[in-house]
């Protein structure tokens, strides 16, 4: 094969190149033994606007963890995966935070591209994950976390929000938050939802509102290892039946 | 690239050997008749090689067995080993008491996962139950 980083065969291995007209069968071939219907061409990101880390490392870990199952002969599901066998994370496309008067409550509201969901996939879970730092602001106190999906939004009027998920944690708390947004899904396979959009609101223990940008809570312009994304369980369909070679 | 894996102990007895306990992959042991017995190979095709590595983030590359050689059960023809085993597989049906089965019909298929990013960054992890062959009747 061609130098470069990556692993190598152990010495003695017999190796070949690979023709063009040979690398494009093998492209098809290996396609159609990992069901996936063509090659993905990823948007090279602006250099200024990297790609977020922390989906592919949360993905990663998970790769692994359900990696051995792939041995299993062909038995009940795994138990890493569940009844899932494709798992979907989005990365945040668009970040609003609302403060308008200061008696109204603030939100921070995460919108997600759910154009690549396949048609016919059943959602078995769905989770957002935000991270949180450590609020000095707010001393110890006791904060609730909100989540609601936007279902419309209106020009005059407050959007129509369907709640999801509600936290209870301390302001000095720090790591990942991990919201179930799984009822969201109904909604956004029903009527083909493609821009899906959820709020997070911050409030004490007496109702005050705060700010989830005060409260800890991180956005797009976080680290890279720790801005918010969304991972979605699709369950299990059947195999594709493989062709016989 | 084909990796050296564990050796068994050849049999010792001169009939031919039992249908599913057939030698390692590389012992080149000869069936009594003097036909060199199917043996086991490991395909691995790099990701690197196939230019995958914008897209793909695990696994590093693809990994099946397949068999190659002549079947030791007499059927007498030189076709490969899997078309043989489809072909043995099936006149077994109609005489399961002349014809024995066939060695290398796979018994047990392996799951497959790639984690990707699709057209719109988006991180996937996909997973396909029996769909590698990884294990066959004479290894």
């Amino acid at each position: 094969g061609s130098g470069g980083a990556g692993p190598r065969p152990p010495p003695g291995c017999p190796q070949r190149r690979l023709g063009a007209r040979e690398r494009r069968e093998m492209q098809r071939e290996v396609l159609a033994v990992l069901g996936l219907p063509g090659r993905p061409r990823p948007r090279a990101p602006p250099a200024a606007a990297r790609l977020p880390a922390s989906a592919p490392l949360f993905m990663l870990d998970l790769y692994h963890a359900t990696a051995g199952d792939d041995d299993e002969d062909g038995g009940p599901p795994p138990r890493g995966l569940g009844r899932a066998d494709l798992v979907m994370s989005f990365v945040n496309v668009v970040e609003r935070d609302r403060a308008l008067a200061p008696q109204e409550p603030r939100w921070k509201e995460f919108r997600f591209d759910l154009t690549q969901i396949p048609a016919g996939e059943v959602v078995a879970a769905a989770e957002l994950r935000v991270y949180k730092l450590p609020s000095p602001r707010q001393g110890n106190r006791t904060l609730h976390v909100s989540t609601f999906a936007v279902f419309a939004q209106h020009a005059n009027r407050e959007s129509d929000l369907f709640f999801l998920d509600l936290q209870t944690l301390r302001a000095g708390d720090e790591g990942w938050l991990v919201m179930d947004v799984t009822a969201a899904s109904d909604r956004w396979l029903l009527d083909g939802t493609k821009d899906l959009g959820l709020r997070l609101y911050v409030e004490t223990e007496d109702g005050h509102s705060v700010d989830p940008g005060l409260a800890g809570l991180l956005g797009r312009r976080a680290p890279r290892s720790k801005q918010p994304f969304m991972v979605t369980f699709f369950r299990a369909s059947p195999s594709p039946v493989r062709a016989p070679r | 690239a084909v990796r050296p894996l564990k050796r068994r102990p050849p049999k010792k007895n001169n009939e031919l050997p039992h249908p599913n306990k057939l030698p390692g992959i590389f012992d080149d042991v000869h069936g009594s008749d003097g036909r060199r017995v199917c043996r086991r190979h490991e395909l691995y095709v790099s990701f690197q090689d196939l230019d995958w590595l914008d897209w793909v983030i695990a696994p590093q590359g693809y990994s099946a067995y397949y068999c190659e050689g002549e079947c030791s059960f007499p059927l007498d023809s030189c076709m490969n080993a899997t078309n043989h085993a489809i072909l043995q597989s099936l006149v077994h049906l109609m005489k399961p008491d002349t014809v024995p089965k066939a060695c290398c019909a796979p018994t047990k298929l392996s799951a497959t996962s790639v984690l990707y990013y699709d057209s719109s960054n988006n991180v996937i992890l996909r997973k396909h139950r029996n769909m590698v062959v990884k294990a066959c009747g004479c290894h």
